[in-house]
């Protein structure tokens, strides 16, 4: 049997909209 | 004894090393410069494979802020280049087809066994090892998705202003125009200048060019099938709008050309292997209307065979096609009144939609099937062209 490995550990991720505000605010800061 | 020491040279396990500080010029190089000539005669997909094994090594070091930074990055850097060329086919063909790669690689490289059963024993010692990557998984779907859409938006774009001309004005058929209504000027309706008119070979070359863009690229075959329903689509929708809506076109020569020309498509289709996206069955509706225009619509046995066979389109659709048919001649007689109420009763059972046109915007929803690579990580070599050789082999 697949040797199982230990468990991953879930990365939590920004939904797309979000990455788009956080990367237009972070554009808007930038001069 | 003297023992010898071999030193063996370090084997590639398929991971790519980086500074956290070069992760800007990484997405620049990589993503929001790239020209994908650039990459002509190297592995399609080759961004999207960077960039895993560069996830890879970021997993390998259980550094979860630089695989955050790494995919966010390389989302945003997409985006943006999506937006600066958001009417280019072959830069958005070419990102869909990177994108759907990198949702692969990250299925198929996950540890989920469900993800695992075509791996080789090589490839499952690619699989990441600390993280849980499903989240990005579901934000590149979404990301797919709108590549997708752009995709479409272009083709269309491109596609819509030969429709009428090419299906409905131009006349391929020898002989067919000595046979077209009379008392009707040559129209050129679907163009802002008349002089522009295509024939259906120019909708061809078109099609042609764009089956041939996404197959280079690498594009998932069943997102190139679902690209092709959904451009059928439009032309089906806008052909037949234009059929409802002008006389001059509902003539017996026109069906004749109409259907002449759907078989061209269909023949196209089958040559470029796409017969079974269900391009076909979306163009019924046009393939009865071009139908009606050919058959007798005079006795009730002919309204019989009309109600038998045009099951696609409306009553509604039908009533106004009969309506605007046009003799070729003083020889032939415009449909009755008569044989028109005699279909109507004939279909009063049938529960139609209540519009006469087709909505010509509509979209299929798009499904991005897992398609794993056979192709293993430590095959895969980068082009000096890239200049990624801050890159490190590990």
């Amino acid at each position: 049997s697949a040797q199982r490995s230990r468990p991953r550990v879930l990365l939590k991720a920004p939904t797309l909209a979000e990455m788009e505000e956080m990367n237009t605010s972070e554009e808007e800061e930038s001069p | 004894r003297q023992v010898t020491v071999q030193r063996k040279e370090k084997d590639f396990q398929g991971m790519l090393e980086y500074h956290k500080e070069d992760e800007a010029l990484l997405i620049r190089n990589l993503v929001t410069d790239l020209k994908p000539q650039m990459l002509a005669g190297t592995v399609p997909c080759l961004p999207a494979y960077i960039l895993y094994m560069c996830i890879r090594h970021a997993d390998y070091i259980n550094d979860d802020v630089k695989v955050h930074s790494l995919l966010t990055s390389t989302i945003n850097g997409i985006k943006k280049v999506l937006k600066k060329l958001n009417d280019d086919f072959e830069m958005t063909s070419f990102w869909l087809a990177n994108t759907c790669r990198l949702l692969h690689c990250l299925k198929q490289y996950s540890g989920d066994e469900g993800f695992m059963t075509q791996n080789t024993a090589k490839q499952n010692e690619h699989c990441l090892k600390n993280f849980d990557l499903t989240e990005y998984r579901q934000v590149l779907s979404d990301l797919s998705i709108q590549i997708y859409q752009q995709l479409i938006k272009i083709a269309e774009g491109v596609l819509q202003p030969m429709i009428v001309s090419a299906m409905l004005e131009n006349e391929s058929i020898q002989g067919l125009s000595g046979v077209k209504p009379t008392g009707y000027r040559k129209r050129s309706s679907s163009m802002a200048d008349g002089d522009n008119s295509y024939c259906l070979e120019a909708i061809i070359r078109q099609m042609n060019s764009f089956h041939t863009v996404m197959c280079d690229q690498g594009l998932d075959p069943e997102i190139i099938l679902q690209v092709f329903k959904q451009l059928f689509y439009m032309i089906n929708a806008v052909t037949l709008n234009n059929l409802l809506l002008r006389k001059d076109v509902c003539s017996w020569s026109t069906g004749m050309q109409l259907r002449y020309n759907i078989s061209q498509l269909e023949e196209w289709l089958r040559g470029r292997n796409l017969h079974q996206s269900g391009a076909v069955q979306i163009m019924e509706p046009l393939i009865q209307a071009a139908q009606l225009l050919q058959l007798k619509k005079k006795t009730p046995e002919d309204a019989e065979a009309i109600c038998s066979l045009c099951t696609s389109l409306s009553t509604q659709q039908i009533v106004k096609i009969l309506n605007l048919y046009t003799p070729l001649n003083e020889f032939e007689e415009r449909v009755t009144v008569g044989f028109i109420r005699t279909i109507q009763a004939q279909l009063q059972e049938r529960n139609d939609p209540q519009q006469l046109l087709l909505d010509f915007k509509h979209m299929f929803p798009v499904l991005f099937p897992f398609n794993p690579s056979s192709l293993t990580m430590d095959s895969i070599h980068i082009p000096a062209c890239l200049n990624l050789e801050f890159l490190n082999e590990v």
